[in-house]
This record gives structure tokens, C-alpha cells and sequence, in this order.
């Protein structure tokens, strides 16, 4: 799984 | 930043306005779900913590600002101004019945066994479900005003927009999430029906009504 670091998403 | 993901935001936006002015114009809530709503400022809450740890753009503080905000003014404009016409008759659906499982699935799947990081899969897993007191609302009454129409189809709007973004991004960054994506499935076909009401009744003019 590639989460990345921060949730760049609203 | 793509268009889906812009279109995305900006519906999502216009569902919030959207429910806001209609409850402030008519001085009423009548129709609308508390109980989705408080879900609502939940899960923004819960996601949104990252606002004091990590920035992201202008663009993202922003927006998250907004949500906040505006999913608090709503609850209170629901649950303490206007209180005199909120329908909590038929507003009787079990949050407790989305929230722990939410709760629970976040400690189980996650990114990372972190705190913040469970806080933000709790919010995801409860966003795919958090209209579903809405709907049940709607439901019960078995009609719903053309405007809460048009917001839960901007809401609905919002996260199928989304799941095109995580589709651009997968092939154009090689980025993907999958407790997203399959949350933000769940919460897309939850809709579908209510999507096949709107276009086939709504747009036609007439009032959205279920069939008895």
C-alpha cells in the first residue's frame, strides 16, 4: 500500500 | 491539484452553502438530518486535526477552515436556533451504529497505529456513512424538498468526483489510497439510488417522492 506521509485530500 | 479533484471540492462546498442558506432563508430545518449533520462535524473534526501539524497550501487550510466552520454553524443553527423546526420524529437512525464500527474498523485497517493517523481513517470510514441518517430521514417522510435534493446531490457529487481524481492520480502521479478509495466507493453507491431519483424526478420539476 503506497499511503502517502500527509493527507493531501480534503 | 486536477479538475476532478477541483470540481470535487467545489460541489462539495456548494452542497454546505447550499444547506446553510436554505436553512437561514426559511428559518427552517425541517427535512434535514441532525444527526447526519453532527456526524458531518465530526468527521471534519477528526480529519481536519492535521490543520496544527502539517501545512499543505493555502488552498487546503482554506477549504478545511471552511468545512469546519460551516458544519458547526449548521448543527447549530439545527439543534439551538432553529430548533423549533427540526423533525427529530423522524431523525431516529442509530449513530452509534456508524460510529463504532467506524471506530473499530479504523484501529483495524489503517496507514499507520498512530493517533492522528487513526483519527483521520475513523473519518473517512465515518464520512462514507454519515448521510445515511439523511436518507433514512427521507425515507420515513418519504418525500424531500427540491433544495435538500439539490444538496444531497451536490454532497453526492462530491466523492464520485473524487474516486475520477484517485483514478487521474493512480495513472498520472502513481499515487493511490486505498481506505479512500473504498471508502469513497461505499459512500458513491450508498447515493446511487438517490442519484436515479434525482435526474428522473427532480430534474423534471417535480417533487422528490418516494413511491409508497
Amino acid at each position: 500500500d503506497k499511503a502517502e506521509e500527509t493527507h493531501d485530500e480534503l | 491539484m486536477n479538475i476532478f479533484r477541483l470540481t470535487g471540492d467545489l460541489s462539495h462546498l456548494l452542497a454546505i452553502i447550499i444547506l446553510l442558506v436554505k436553512i437561514w432563508k426559511t428559518r427552517s430545518c425541517a427535512g434535514i438530518s441532525g444527526k447526519s449533520q453532527l456526524l458531518f462535524a465530526l468527521v471534519y473534526t477528526t480529519r481536519y486535526l492535521d490543520l496544527v501539524s502539517t501545512y499543505i497550501s493555502a488552498y487546503n487550510t482554506f477549504m478545511k477552515l471552511i468545512f469546519i466552520c460551516a458544519s458547526y454553524a449548521t448543527v447549530y443553527l439545527i439543534y439551538m436556533k432553529f430548533k423549533a423546526t427540526y423533525d427529530h420524529n423522524h431523525d431516529t437512525f442509530r449513530v452509534e451504529f456508524l460510529i463504532l464500527p467506524s471506530f473499530v474498523l479504523s484501529l483495524l485497517i489503517n496507514h499507520d497505529f498512530a493517533v492522528l493517523e487513526i483519527l483521520w481513517t475513523f473519518s473517512i470510514y465515518l464520512e462514507s456513512v454519515a448521510i445515511l441518517p439523511q436518507l433514512f430521514l427521507v425515507s420515513k417522510t418519504g418525500e424531500a424538498e427540491s433544495i435538500t435534493s439539490h444538496y444531497l446531490f451536490a454532497l453526492g457529487s462530491y466523492r464520485g468526483l473524487y474516486l475520477l481524481n484517485w483514478i487521474y492520480r493512480y495513472y498520472a502521479e502513481s499515487h493511490y489510497d486505498l481506505i479512500a478509495i473504498v471508502a469513497g466507493v461505499v459512500q458513491t453507491v450508498l447515493y446511487c439510488d438517490f442519484f436515479y431519483l434525482y435526474v428522473t424526478k427532480v430534474l423534471k420539476g417535480k417533487k422528490l417522492q418516494l413511491p409508497a
